[in-house]
């Protein structure tokens, strides 16, 4: 669970990187 | 002082426009449907047909552990496991969704 938590939080990261 | 010519000339004008309208006939209904069709096919957030159809399954999925490879081959028939890998690749790196308890196992991030 901890590994879905990490993934996620470095998708949104991805995401907000492209949208800045 | 001089009067200005061309109030008089536009009265005149107007008289004879009804009648014989150069060049307007069919204007109206040629041009407006051609250019709106490509914009649809490029639908809203700049994604393709293809990858807005699996970020949309992705995203209707309530499990946890998110939707399979398998499974969004199931939904999509006629799409291949080689075109939704990289579709899923692309949504992943754009940081739309993300990989769960496996590479094959994804979830949306815009999904709570």
């Amino acid at each position: 669970l901890d590994r879905i938590a990490q993934n996620k939080k470095a998708a949104l990261e991805r995401l907000s990187a492209r949208s800045t | 002082s001089k009067p200005q010519a061309m109030a008089g000339g536009g009265g005149m004008n107007s008289s004879i426009m009804p009648m014989s309208r150069p060049g307007m006939g069919g204007m109206g209904s040629m041009g407006m449907t051609g250019g709106y069709s490509g914009a649809n096919a490029m639908a809203n957030n700049g994604l393709s047909p293809n990858q807005n159809q699996v970020l949309s399954l992705i995203k209707s999925c309530p499990e946890p552990q998110g939707i399979s490879i398998q499974e969004l081959k199931q939904r999509l028939s006629g799409m291949s496991v080689t075109v939704i890998r990289q579709v899923v690749d692309f949504l992943s790196n754009e940081g739309h969704i993300f990989s769960t308890i496996d590479e094959d196992h994804f979830r949306s991030t815009d999904q709570e």
